[in-house]
């Protein structure tokens, strides 16, 4: 049988958003040479203990959120990114150099509850 | 939210917002790279982020360094004269302590490619710079010679491994005085020589482009997450 979410609808739930980063909006477009910008998307959502199974959750996050349920002191688990990929960046130095580098976990590609 | 800027800048390895003066072209195989980098993130293949499959070398940090030199003035030109004289300067100074060099390779573009004005052969020369200049001269004095090579046109672009090289004046940047590069026109071609010698040599003193492509890898970046993908 289906376990009902406590307080949370569905859209509520921890989940992965979009989130476009353009470089133009932080005025860095004028050293980065590309990407124009990326979508880093986030993490957003509640993470109900009922749920936590079943929302790509850590063990621990399992235990947390029990702990929770007996003593509301302790926070709730956390919706956070599980899956992570990196993205390369072009750009100008301060010294006129062109740079090439690849940053690690730059981009959301999967929420859990952590 | 500027000092969360500088964090964040610190964290992509700068010190402050970049306000570059010169943009310089970027050159194909750094384009090469970062398309194929993010094809492979876009297709969810996982990639060894210290690994420069396209150059074979270990590394996480590609650098394009522009030539910081100047030309060395030249006298009327004959055919026993250099053509041109020229101190290549590259500054070093962004690559941080903890990286390693793993690449340093020189690229000269003497101008585009072309079938019909092949031009004179050329004769190269690339000499390491070991001692400064001496008192009330302008450049200066030339060590021994790194490289000679005879050039057939000259177009198109050259490269030399320079990478024990800038591993010493990366390692002692007092040593870092440039290199000293003279072109020279190969004698013997025929009578239209002269004719040709100062519009071949006015050509490649406009469009000369020297520049030092440079990969480091840094140790503490390249952690056992990348590693255990590999």
């Amino acid at each position: 049988a289906a376990i009902p979410a406590l307080g949370a609808s569905y859209k509520n739930l921890c989940h992965r958003h979009q989130l476009f980063i353009n470089f133009q909006d932080l005025g860095w477009h004028k050293w980065i040479i590309a990407p124009k910008g990326f979508m880093a998307n986030y993490c957003h959502g509640d993470c109900p203990f009922s749920l936590t199974t079943s929302l790509n959750s850590s063990n621990y996050a399992f235990m947390q959120a029990l702990m929770h349920a007996v003593d509301p002191g302790v926070p709730q688990a956390v919706c956070v990114p599980t899956k992570l990929s990196p993205m390369s960046m072009l750009y100008h130095d301060n010294d006129d150099n062109v740079i090439l580098r690849h940053y690690e976990d730059m981009v959301v590609d999967e929420c859990g509850c952590g | 939210f500027q000092f969360r800027e500088y964090d964040f800048l610190q964290f992509l390895g700068l010190d402050q917002v970049p306000s570059p003066q010169k943009f310089q072209p970027v050159p194909y195989v750094l384009k090469k790279i970062f398309q194929d980098r993010e094809a492979a993130a876009a297709t969810g293949v996982p990639q060894d982020l210290c690994y420069v499959k396209e150059l074979g070398v270990p590394g996480n940090v590609l650098r394009l360094l522009p030539d910081q030199g100047f030309f060395l003035s030249s006298k009327k030109l004959s055919q026993a004269s250099p053509c041109l004289q020229k101190l290549l300067y590259f500054n070093l100074s962004a690559i941080k302590e903890k990286e390693q060099l793993t690449m340093a390779q020189l690229g000269l573009d003497l101008g585009p490619r072309s079938y019909y004005h092949l031009g004179p052969e050329l004769e190269l020369a690339l000499i390491l710079v070991q001692e400064p200049p001496e008192w009330g001269q302008a450049s200066p004095k030339p060590g021994k010679i790194f490289s000679l090579h005879s050039v057939p046109s000259p177009q198109g672009a050259l490269y030399f491994n320079l990478l024990d090289v800038a591993k010493d004046w990366n390692d002692n940047p007092r040593k870092n005085l440039g290199l000293f590069l003279e072109i020279l026109v190969k004698e013997d071609r025929d009578s239209r020589m002269d004719f040709q010698l100062e519009d071949t040599c006015a050509r490649l003193r406009r469009s000369l482009l020297a520049s030092l492509l440079v990969v480091t890898f840094n140790p503490e970046q390249c952690s056992s997450s990348s590693r255990k993908r590999r």
